[in-house]
């Protein structure tokens, strides 16, 4: 489902240019559940934000589903973002208009489904992320760890065949860490691809393969690599 | 150094009333070093910036260097927000427009520091949360965790003698964590009393007091608590 051969992406500022990502070769099959860990400062978000489409590589080529994603069309790359992807920020980036219940259904009227399905999935994943007493109220009224909850439940919306995930248990307790870590496993359990950026220890060890970013540069961890 | 007395804030909107703050009874004394953990939701935020005097109470009374807060003008509170408190919001509010030399140097510059002295300091700083090289980058070209980084600098310009800090290592590797806890801790042992909330173990058996948060309440835990 994922191909990276030799990719790099280059922040450049002034005079400073720093390789985010480094010709990294990264395979990921249809079904895997994958951690990413690595400091901070190594690479990971931007990984993340290469293969959820919203940047572009400098160097280097990314075949999503098969495709090239250099040769699709404007068209063909958003509907891939809406249907395919599902992307939880690490900083959530929800929509401070919006209530939490129009943030989680916005991708599914982006793709057509009528309000009626839509008000019953969002009944649902609100119900799955705790949060079903909230669905009127806006993201700034949110503590932080509930807002983490929503994005995650709004990147679920659409039932996506893949999933990137940038530290979905940052702003959480341990309880509903694992409460997200759950309702992830379970969306694996259900065939959806995952690709978890983490520091936590307990969703690198769930994995089934864990790999580790350092400036830039991606490894393969063994088994005996665990954090 | 803070004394609360059934303290208590009400949030309300269409026609739920979120009680975040339950009447609460703190006294914390100058030099200490205490913890503050709980769910998600649990009021954490709330209480941190009641005291921090970017939110005002409902009920109840708070004392803040023996000064009743609300019957200061608004002069005596902009004065004590700059000079004797630090604070370390959740999620960092850097100014997007400046670059992290001037972001870092801004509270040096608003209490009249000269120009040498805040190079200085700016400097100094950004060597302790290891980014020196990025001081004439933006927020946004700085990863989740370095402007976690970024935002604890920040906090510690001017020496403040109160230190409030919101979960600071939620987007930080171990490594990056420690590091950022070890500079809190030298604060501390100089004399700055340090008041944090965190999810992290380690913080919270490192902290002279604990005390635990559900539902508005703040609970006194014993060494048999922890977390
Ligand atoms: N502006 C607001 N309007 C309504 N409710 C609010 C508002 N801000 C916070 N709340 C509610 O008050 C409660 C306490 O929020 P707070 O942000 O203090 O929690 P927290 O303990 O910091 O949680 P976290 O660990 O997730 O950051 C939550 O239920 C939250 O939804
Ligand atoms: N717009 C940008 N301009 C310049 N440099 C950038 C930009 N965005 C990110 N970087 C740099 O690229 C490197 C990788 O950043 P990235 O956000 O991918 O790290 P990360 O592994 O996600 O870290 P964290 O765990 O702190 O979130 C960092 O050194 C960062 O400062
Ligand atoms: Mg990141
Ligand atoms: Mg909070």
């Amino acid at each position: 489902i994922i191909e990276l051969v030799a990719a790099s992406k280059i922040y450049r500022s002034d005079n400073i240019a720093t390789l985010a990502v480094n010709e990294i070769n990264l395979e990921i099959y249809a079904g895997e559940f994958t951690a990413i860990v690595g400091q901070s400062g190594s690479g990971k978000s931007t990984l993340l934000s290469v293969l959820g489409l919203l940047d572009k590589l400098d160097e280097g080529s990314y075949k999503l589903g098969g495709h090239d994603v250099q040769k699709l069309s404007r068209e063909q790359l958003a509907d891939l973002r809406c249907n395919q992807l599902g992307f939880v920020f690490q900083f959530f980036h929800l929509l401070g208009d919006l209530t939490i219940k129009e943030n989680i259904g916005l991708p599914m009227s982006l793709s057509g489904l009528s309000q009626k399905v839509i008000r019953q999935r969002t009944d649902e994943l609100l119900e799955k992320v705790d949060l079903s007493h909230r669905g009127q109220h806006y993201p700034n009224q949110l503590s932080g760890g509930q807002q983490q909850r929503v994005a995650v439940a709004r990147a679920l919306a659409n039932k996506p065949p893949l999933l990137l995930v940038d530290e979905p248990t940052g702003n959480l307790d341990s309880e509903s860490g694992e409460a997200v870590l759950q309702l992830l496993a379970e969306e694996h359990k259900g065939g959806t691809t995952l690709l978890i950026v983490t520091h936590d220890h307990g969703i690198a060890n769930n994995a089934g393969r864990l790999m580790k970013m350092h400036d830039g540069r991606l490894y393969s961890a063994g088994t005996d690599f665990r954090p």
